[in-house]
């Protein structure tokens, strides 16, 4: 994965 | 999604209809801060990268497109549009963003969630984001007296971080494992940069009348 996964918003 | 973050986006989808309208059908640039909308362009770019392999929600993905899309033509239109070129003033647009560049590509190589590549420039693009609105506060400031549909635009901005931490709040408290530090913080600070500005636009706007706002 490259990351940013996690991050659902804008 | 919830209803403080859902009205945050559109008041961010708001501040760039404002300044679309205001640029294009008023054919001027005068007191925006190009400066400012290349820092918004570089934190878009930055952050949304993940547009290729992170897919949370077409909502998510199509909004990205078009904050890429708005904030990339507002300064295509400011750098080389004519008539617009020529009503932006670089002797007064002139905060040193490399000052604000930099410090935060330091912060988000070393504060940062996951120590992957994409983490590095996911923080570094929150925390320039904080700091974006800077020069066109300084920009106004310069100018004392802040241009009605500017001064809008400025308000929606500021809204929108405004109600991204009450949406913080309510996923803190309605989800389990939610935890954005870096975010909090940085948001944190943004709201805080607009507080004066609230301040004298609530002031200007609270008799009704559209005086203009005025900063000391």
């Amino acid at each position: 994965a490259w990351g940013g996964e996690d991050h659902d918003e804008l | 999604m919830n209803i403080f973050r859902f009205l945050g986006d559109m008041s961010h989808i708001l501040s760039f209809v404002i300044l679309l309208l205001k640029i294009t059908q008023g054919k001027s640039a005068a007191g925006i801060s190009l400066r400012t909308q290349e820092l918004y362009m570089i934190v878009f770019c930055s952050r949304y990268l993940d547009l290729f392999w992170n897919f949370s929600s077409l909502y998510n993905s199509f909004l990205k497109v078009v904050f890429i899309a708005c904030s990339s033509a507002i300064v295509y239109i400011i750098r080389f549009k004519s008539p617009q070129k020529d009503t932006w003033n670089p002797e007064l647009d002139n905060f040193p963003i490399q000052y604000l560049i930099g410090p935060c590509a330091v912060a988000g190589l070393l504060i940062n969630q996951d120590w992957t590549p994409f983490e590095m420039i996911w923080a570094f693009s929150i925390y320039l984001e904080a700091v974006a609105i800077l020069p066109q506060l300084f920009l106004l400031q310069k100018q004392g007296e802040v241009e009605n549909l500017t001064s809008h635009y400025v308000a929606a901005l500021g809204a929108y971080r405004g109600l991204y931490l009450m949406n913080w709040v309510y996923r803190y408290f309605t989800e389990d494992d939610y935890l954005q530090r870096i975010v909090w913080f940085a948001g944190t600070v943004q709201t805080g940069l607009y507080i004066d500005f609230f301040y004298h636009y609530y002031q200007s706007k609270r008799g009704g009348l559209s005086r203009p706002v005025k900063l000391p």
